[in-house]
C-alpha cells in the first residue's frame, strides 16, 4: 500500500511489479517508473496522484480512438488477421453484427479453407446472424474464396466485406505468403482495398504480441488492432510495447465469447482497467 | 536477449571472482531476459534468488572464471526446474483409461486432443475414443468429428446431454466399443468463471480421469501463472501440455505454470498438424527461453 510522503524505492518497485504483470514488458515498466521517479524527484507526493499520473502518460501513449475507415463508397472491405486461436472468427461474428445493427448491408467470406470445420464454424454465425457467407471448395485457395467475395461485395452493393483468414505464425513464410497472395488479390480487384486490415491479438499474450503486431505489419500492412479475451485476468499491456515499435490503433476489444461482447475501444477505460 | 546482454556482463567477469557484486549486476540481466521471455514475475524473483544464493555459496576453483560459472549455474537451475522428461502415460489394467483436457479459450485442446488420441493408437497401441464435449464453441463438435474420421479414430457425442453427463456416458460406451483409452475435449473457459470451473470439476467427478492435462499457449504472458494456479486449485491436475512451440515465442510460459503448479510438463504441440506432438525436453526448453 503506498503511502504519501517521499517516492521511495519500495514504492517505485511496487508500482513496476505491477505493470510488469500487466505484461508492460520489463523496459517499458522500467521507463515510466523512472519518468515517475523524476516528476517527483524532491518533491512530497500524495498517493491519489500516481496513478492518475500514470494513467495521463499512458492515456497520451494511447492518443485517440480511431473508428473504421470507411470506403467513401462501395464495399469497405475489411481483411481479419492474426496467429492460431486469438479470436479471429469470433470477433467477424461480432463485427458483423454490430455493423448489421447499425444498418449495413454485411457479408461475410469464409477464407479460413484449411482447419477442421472453420467455414462451419462461421457458417453457424452467419446463420444465426442472418448474414450470407462466401464460401469455397474444401482447401481451396483463399485467394479464390476472396476474389468470389469481392465479386459478389461489389455486384449485390453490400457495404462491407468482412474477410475470415486461417490463424498462421508468423514464422510461417508459406502461410504469410498465402496471406500476402490474398492481400494483392483484394488490392488488383479493388484499388482502395483492403480498406482495414486487423490483427486479433489476445490479450493473454506476452512479449510475443511485439513480433506479431510488427511482421503481420511488415507481409500486410495492419491497419488496426482487436485485443480479444479482456474478460479474463490479463490486462493487455504489452499494448504500450507494441506501440514502441509500430504505430497501430486498437480498434476494438473483445469482452467475452458471445456475439455482443465487442466494445469499440475506449483508451481511458482500458487504462482504468489497468490498475483496478 | 539473454544472448546479447548476458554474455557481456559475462564476458566482462571474465578471469574474476565471484562477488556480491557481479553477482548483482548478472542477476539483474538475468531477471531482463526471463521477463522478456514472460516468465510469470514471482517466479523470476525466486529463480534469480536461487541462482544468485548459489552463485554465491560456490567454492571457486583456480583457473574457472565467473562467467562461464554463471552460464552454467543459470542453464543447469533452469533446465533442473523445467524437468522431470516424463512423457509416459499410465495406463489402467481393468476399464478404460481417462484423460481430461482443460484450459483457456484457444489454447489448443480439440487440435492436442487429436494429436495425442493418434501418438496412443501410434505408438502404444491404444484404442483410444476422442469424446466432443465442447457444447458451446460453434462447430466444436464437428471439429473433433473432422479430426476424428482424418485419423479413422471414433468421436463420441450425443445431444441433449450437459458435458458431465455426456462424459459419463461416453466412459461406458468406450467399454461397449472395446476403446481402452477414452480423451475427453473440454470447451475453453476462463479460470474466473465460477460455473464453467465447476462444470470442469464435475466432468472430473463423474468420470474420475486417469490424467487430467491443462492445455496452454506457449505465447501466454504473465497472466499464465493466474490461470495455472486455478485450474491446478479446481483440478488435481496431472501434467501440463504447452501449444504452438513451432512460433519464435520464448515460451517463458512453461517455466511459469511449472512452478506455480508443481506439475510435469508432458508434450509440447509443434504444428496445426495431427503429428506434430513431441514428448518436453526441459533443456531446449530452458535454451529457448534464455534466448
Ligand atoms: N473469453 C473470451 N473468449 C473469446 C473471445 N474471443 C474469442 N474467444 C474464444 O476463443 C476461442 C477461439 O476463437 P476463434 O474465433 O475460433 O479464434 P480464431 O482466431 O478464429 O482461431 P483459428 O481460426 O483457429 O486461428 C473460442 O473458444 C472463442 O469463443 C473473448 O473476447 N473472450
Ligand atoms: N502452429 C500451431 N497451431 C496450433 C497448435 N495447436 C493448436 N493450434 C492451432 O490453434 C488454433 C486453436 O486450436 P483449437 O484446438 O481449436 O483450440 P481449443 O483450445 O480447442 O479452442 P477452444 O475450444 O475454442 O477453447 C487452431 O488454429 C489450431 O490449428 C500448435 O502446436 N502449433
Ligand atoms: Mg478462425
Ligand atoms: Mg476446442
Amino acid at each position: 500500500q503506498l503511502v504519501s510522503g517521499k517516492l521511495d524505492d519500495d514504492a517505485l518497485e511496487e508500482i513496476e511489479a505491477s505493470l510488469i504483470q500487466a505484461d508492460f514488458g520489463p523496459r517499458v515498466a522500467l521507463e515510466l517508473t523512472d519518468a515517475l521517479r523524476d516528476a517527483y524527484k524532491g518533491k512530497e507526493f500524495k498517493q491519489e496522484e500516481l496513478i492518475p499520473f500514470l494513467k495521463t502518460r499512458l492515456s497520451a501513449i494511447l492518443g485517440e480512438p480511431e473508428g473504421i475507415r470507411w470506403a467513401d463508397s462501395g464495399t469497405t472491405v475489411i481483411l481479419v488477421t492474426g496467429v492460431n486461436g486469438t479470436g479471429k472468427t469470433t470477433s467477424i461474428a461480432k463485427l458483423a453484427k454490430s455493423f448489421q445493427l447499425s444498418g449495413k448491408k454485411v457479408l461475410v467470406a469464409a477464407g479460413d479453407t484449411f482447419r477442421a470445420a472453420a467455414v462451419e464454424q462461421l457458417g453457424i454465425w452467419g446463420e444465426r446472424l442472418g448474414i450470407e457467407m462466401v464460401r469455397g471448395e474444401e482447401n481451396a485457395d483463399p485467394a479464390a474464396v476472396v476474389f468470389d467475395a469481392i465479386d459478389i461485395a461489389q455486384k449485390d452493393e453490400y457495404d462491407v466485406l468482412l474477410i475470415d483468414t486461417a490463424g498462421r505464425l508468423h514464422t510461417q513464410t508459406n502461410l504469410m505468403n498465402q496471406l500476402e497472395k490474398v492481400y494483392r488479390v483484394i488490392q488488383k480487384r479493388f484499388p482502395e482495398a483492403p480498406h482495414e486490415v486487423l490483427q486479433v491479438l489476445d490479450a493473454t499474450t506476452g512479449q510475443n504480441a511485439i513480433r506479431q503486431a510488427t511482421e503481420f505489419k511488415k507481409s500486410v500492412n495492419v491497419t488496426g488492432l482487436v485485443l480479444t479475451k479482456l474478460d479474463g485476468t490479463a490486462k493487455g499491456g504489452v499494448i504500450f510495447p507494441i506501440l514502441r515499435e509500430v504505430q497501430l490503433p486498437v480498434k476494438y476489444i473483445g469482452v467475452g465469447e458471445g456475439v455482443d461482447d465487442l466494445q469499440v475501444f475506449d483508451p481511458k477505460k482500458f487504462v482504468a482497467a489497468l490498475f483496478g | 536477449t539473454i544472448t546479447s546482454r548476458f554474455t557481456d556482463i559475462v564476458a566482462g567477469l571474465r578471469g574474476k571472482k565471484i562477488t556480491e557484486g557481479n553477482v548483482k549486476e548478472t542477476v539483474r540481466a538475468i531477471r531482463v531476459a526471463l521477463l522478456e521471455a514472460d516468465v510469470a514475475l514471482p517466479v523470476v524473483k525466486s529463480f534469480v534468488k536461487k541462482v544468485s544464493d548459489k552463485a554465491l555459496g560456490l567454492e571457486v576453483v583456480e583457473g574457472v572464471d565467473a562467467g562461464q560459472l554463471f552460464v552454467k549455474i543459470v542453464q543447469d537451475e533452469l533446465t533442473e526446474l523445467m524437468g522431470p522428461v516424463d512423457p509416459e502415460i499410465p495406463f489402467r489394467n481393468k476399464g478404460p483409461t481417462v484423460i481430461l483436457l482443460a484450459g483457456l479459450q484457444g489454447s489448443g485442446k480439440t487440435t492436442t486432443c487429436a494429436k495425442l488420441a493418434k501418438l496412443l493408437r501410434d505408438k502404444k497401441e491404444r484404442r483410444p475414443l476422442m469424446v466432443a464435449a465442447d457444447l458451446q464453441r460453434p462447430a466444436a463438435i464437428e471439429q473433433l468429428k473432422v479430426l476424428g474420421k482424418q485419423l479413422d479414430i471414433p468421436v463420441f457425442h450425443e445431444p441433449d446431454l450437459a458435458p458431465p453427463k455426456l462424459c459419463e456416458r461416453a466412459v461406458e460406451e468406450a467399454q461397449r466399443l472395446g476403446c481402452d483409452t477414452v480423451l475427453l475435449d473440454t470447451a475453453g473457459r476462463l479460470h474466473i468463471d465460477e460455473a464453467l470451473m465447476g462444470e470442469l470439476k464435475d466432468v472430473a467427478k463423474k468420470t474420475k480421469p486417469d490424467q487430467i492435462f491443462l492445455v496452454c499457449d506457449a505465447m501466454t504472458g504473465q497472466d499464465a501463472v493466474n490461470s495455472a494456479k486455478e485450474f491446478n486449485e479446481t483440478l488435481e491436475l496431472t501434467g501440463l501440455i504447452l501449444t504452438k512451440l513451432d512460433g519464435d515465442a520464448r515460451g517463458g510460459a512453461a517455466l511459469s505454470v511449472k512452478h506455480i503448479t508443481g506439475k510435469t510438463i508432458k508434450f509440447i504441440g509443434t504444428g496445426e498438424k495431427l503429428d506434430r506432438l513431441e514428448p518436453f525436453h526441459p533443456d531446449r526448453m530452458a535454451s529457448r527461453i534464455l534466448g
